[in-house]
Order: structure tokens, then C-alpha cells, then sequence
């Protein structure tokens, strides 16, 4: 059966639409077959980066792989019970349906709390669960005491996976691996850098989460989104100009990142 | 009457609550009576950044200036239509309360489409929208054509902004000041950043937005959160070392902003 990826956090902006892409094209490049839905209904980041990668395919008459796409609809009945039976049932069909041609599939989750996003983690048999390098993102993991430095309790987040894994065991499905993977991290050795890295070492064993490495601030990350494409699909550059070291450094993050994510059959 | 300054954009993680921050702390050090509501009921990111900031005052004996609070519960009805009526009298009650006592008042946004936000947007006169130098965030704005880099047409949130309007000019209110806030740019001047400015001066004459000096990607917009903290509330740097220089840059970028935000009084 395939295994499913979901990527979640609550705090918006943390990078799950733009790992999601580059995970996406890690796999497919060693053969995985993909499907992907995307659960951001409004902003459908993922989709519009596929939708631009398959233009830029037609259009300059190259083959970029891409995945099966399940398409999901959020339901508009003004009864909030009727709108989330009515999610569930067509969340498990894309889900079936994908399952059926696919080893992988990823999930894009959107920046809040929705029906959908709950969801799609309950069907985590991976979360990845990228952050910003700030308090201000940990603080929808965890409170701390600015004082002691230590964890005062869970934040919404943490408590929304924690549920996800409930009704997970209570439908006898297997654990989530829930990875954290810091993103947009600085390229220097800041105090600010190290201090996130101690907190979410402390909060990892308590909330029952690991660290995979993460990805560095680097323009190449975003700047490829109108062509739909990745670094990974750029030719593998020379040693060469400044700009090529940091393509080489990005490429080397994106691959221990998959070499830490433990998908089955990944080639990583 | 009050000045309402809404911090907005549905793309997450743009920076709203970290800008709303630090344009509270400009203002309110130029002896504006501040009224703040925050709409992210969820992560509540701002009033978590003043919760921490009022520990931080008491705890250190230190006066912090704070702004006046106005608390909002969503509603929790299952009956949609009636649950956003509950809020709206929810909101319009906290917005005249606040107004009696304040010159601004500041409102900060979830990042995702939701009932109070609407009602947020509705009562902005000026419309703060901070945004990542990336066609990530701004496919939110606008959808672009990646062969001629034309703009094909607005998206979701810019739509819903010409909705806001549109309610506000229908209630005969003054028309909403709305400024695009480039946010965490990179400090070289590399090509996404220069195509991204293109861009937005393009969509700005279209869309009805003016554009306001950014804020550089700078560890020292973030790394105070746990104190409550911003480096406004520091004491002036000497020229010294390294970190200063980043720090005075920092202020004049803070400073830059405000004086083209044009708010009535504001002493910038
Ligand atoms: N490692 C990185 N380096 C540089 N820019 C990045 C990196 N990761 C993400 N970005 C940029 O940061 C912004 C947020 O990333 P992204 O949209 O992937 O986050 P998200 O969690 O999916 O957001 P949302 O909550 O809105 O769905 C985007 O503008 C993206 O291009
Ligand atoms: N100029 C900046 N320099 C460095 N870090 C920044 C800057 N602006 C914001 N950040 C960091 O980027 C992340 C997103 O910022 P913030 O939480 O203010 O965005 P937001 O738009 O309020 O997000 P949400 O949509 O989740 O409400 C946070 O971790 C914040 O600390
Ligand atoms: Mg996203
Ligand atoms: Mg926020």
C-alpha cells in the first residue's frame, strides 16, 4: 500500500508547500510513483507550483515528471457536521483511488486549522513538519518560559497531532513518524540559530517528534516557482561561480533531508 | 475618530504579527494610545507577543509600553450564517470600545480566509500587507505568465480585498489605504528581488496598492519574541560591532516604513 506523506504545520508560512515540491521531485527522480493532493484549498500552492511545472513542460517540450493528482473540493454546506462528513468521504476516496497507482503520496496541508488538514494527518504514515527558525514559530509547538528556558506545555499544534495520532491507534492504523525539518535557517552560526536547535532538541522527546536535517535560506529555493521547477531538475552544476556553491550546498541539504525521511523504497 | 491599521494577507508566515509588533512599538513611542485586536484566534501570535512582553515588564521591574486589548472569541455555532452575525457584533463592540480610548488601533489577520478576517479588512483605513520576496506569495496577489511575465489576472486575496472595498464604500466609509510591505529580503541584490519589485510596481498601479520601503530578512526581527520584546525597545546602539551596524540598519528600515505608512499624528 502506499505510503503517505503529510506535510503540516499550522503556522503559515514555514515552508510545507515548498519541502513538499522538492521532496516530490526527490522521489520521483529515483523512479517513485507519486500521487499528490493538496489540501490548501484557497492558496493551492502546490497545485499552482504543478499546474506552472506542467505548462513549462508543454511549452518548452520537455518531460518533467509529475505526479497523479487527486483533485479535492471543500464541501459549502452551511451545516458544519453535514460539510465535514461530506470532506471525509471524498478525502477517502482521492486517497483510495491514488493508493491504487502510487508507492508515495504527498499531502500539502494549509497554514490553519481546517477539516481537511485534520485529515490529511490522520492518514500520516510520515508527517514532515517544516519550521522557521524563530520562537515565533516554535510557540504553536510549545510555550516556553523566557526565563528558565524551559518547556511550560504543548501549544494548538502539538495538540492537533497528538489527536491525529489518537484516532490513528483508535483505528488501528500504524504510528506517525513525525519529523521536524528547520527550514529557512540562516546560512550563519547565530545565537538565535543554536538556541531553536536546544528547545527543539528538549521538546523532540517530550512530544515525540525527531529532527531531520534541515534547509538553509537560499534563493534557489523559491525563486524556480513560475517555471514549476526545482534545483533538482537544474543540470548538476560545475564547481564554478559563488552561486553554483550554493546550488551544490542546496542539492547536498535536499538530499540528506531524503536520506533522513526513511521512505520505504525511497533510493535514499 | 480612531485610525485602524489591519495587518493582512492570506499567505502565511508574510510577516503580518511581526511587522504589527514592531509598527505598535514605533507608534506607541511617539505617544500614540494604541489599540490592538488580534484575529488569529488560533495562533493569537500577536497577543502571545504581548503576553510575553507584559511577563517580561513585571518580571524586570521595567515600564514596556502596551497597547489596549480587545479580546475576540470566534463563534463556536454550527450554524454558519449565525455564527458570523455573533462575531460581527462581536467585533463592531470591541472595535467602539477600543476606539473611545485610542488614536490607532492595530488588528492583526490569520493567515488564511476566515470570517473575522473579512470583518478585519472591512474596517481598515489603511491595509498593511507584508509580503515574502517570493512568486510564491505573490501568486496570492496575482497569477503571472511565466513566458511573458505579464500579469494574467488578481487572486484570491486581492479579490478579496476589492471585496472590502467594495462593503466599505457601500457603508459610505473612506476608502482603504492599502500598502504592500516587502518583507525577509534578502540583503544582496539578487534577480528574484528585482524581478519580484518589478512586478509588484506593475500589479500596484492595477490593483489599487502603493508600496512602502521593506524590511531585510534581519535574526533581530525575530529573536526577541520571547521577551515580548522588539529592537525599538533596545537602547540606541553605538557604532561598534558588526551586530550594531545590522541593528542600526534594522531601525532606519523600521523608521523608513513608518514615515510612509501617512498615519494621521503619528509623529513619523
Ligand atoms: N528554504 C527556503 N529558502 C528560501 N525561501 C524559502 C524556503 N522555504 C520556503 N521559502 C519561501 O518562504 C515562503 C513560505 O514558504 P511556503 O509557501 O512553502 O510555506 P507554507 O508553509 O506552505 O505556507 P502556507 O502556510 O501559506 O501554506 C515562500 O515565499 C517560499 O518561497
Ligand atoms: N524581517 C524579518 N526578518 C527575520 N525574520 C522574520 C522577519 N519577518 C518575519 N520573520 C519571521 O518569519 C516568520 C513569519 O512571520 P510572522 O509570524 O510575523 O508572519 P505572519 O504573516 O503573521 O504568519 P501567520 O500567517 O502564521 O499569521 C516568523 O518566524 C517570524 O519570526
Ligand atoms: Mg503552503
Ligand atoms: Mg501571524
Amino acid at each position: 500500500r502506499a505510503h503517505v506523506i503529510v506535510f503540516g504545520n499550522e503556522k503559515g508560512g514555514s515552508g510545507k508547500s515548498t519541502t513538499a515540491m522538492h521532496v516530490f521531485v526527490a522521489l520521483a527522480r529515483k523512479g517513485r510513483r507519486v500521487g499528490a493532493i493538496d489540501l490548501d484549498v484557497r492558496q493551492r500552492s502546490l497545485y499552482r507550483y504543478l499546474e506552472n511545472r506542467r505548462n513549462w513542460s508543454s511549452r518548452k517540450g520537455v518531460n518533467l515528471l509529475t505526479p497523479l493528482l487527486a483533485e479535492i473540493r471543500p464541501s459549502l454546506d452551511p451545516d458544519r457536521a453535514k460539510a465535514w462528513r461530506e470532506e471525509a468521504a471524498v478525502f477517502d476516496e482521492a486517497l483510495e483511488r491514488l493508493a491504487e497507482q502510487c508507492d508515495v503520496i504527498i499531502i500539502d496541508c494549509p497554514g490553519a486549522h481546517s477539516n481537511l488538514s485534520r485529515l490529511g494527518h490522520s492518514a500520516a504514515d510520515t508527517l514532515i513538519t517544516p519550521m522557521n527558525d524563530s520562537f515565533v514559530d516554535f510557540d504553536l509547538l510549545a510555550r516556553i518560559d523566557p526565563y528558565s528556558y524551559q518547556i511550560s506545555g504543548p501549544s494548538v499544534y502539538a495538540e492537533m497531532v497528538w489527536e491525529s495520532r489518537k484516532l490513528r491507534a483508535q483505528a488501528g492504523l500504524g504510528p506517525i513518524d513525525w519529523v521536524v525539518v528547520r527550514n529557512r535557517m540562516p546560512l550563519d552560526d547565530a545565537n538565535n540559530k543554536r538556541r531553536v536547535g536546544a528547545m527543539l532538541e528538549q521538546l523532540s522527546s517530550r512530544i515525540g517528534f525527531r529532527i531531520a536535517p534541515g534547509l538553509s535560506e537560499r534563493t534557489i529555493f523559491r525563486e524556480l516557482f513560475l517555471s514549476g521547477l526545482t534545483l533538482l531538475d537544474l543540470r548538476e552544476p560545475n564547481a564554478g561561480p559563488a552561486v553554483d556553491m550554493s546550488h551544490v550546498a542546496a542539492r547536498q541539504e535536499v538530499r540528506e533531508l531524503l536520506a533522513h525521511l526513511n521512505i520505504p523504497g525511497s533510493g535514499y
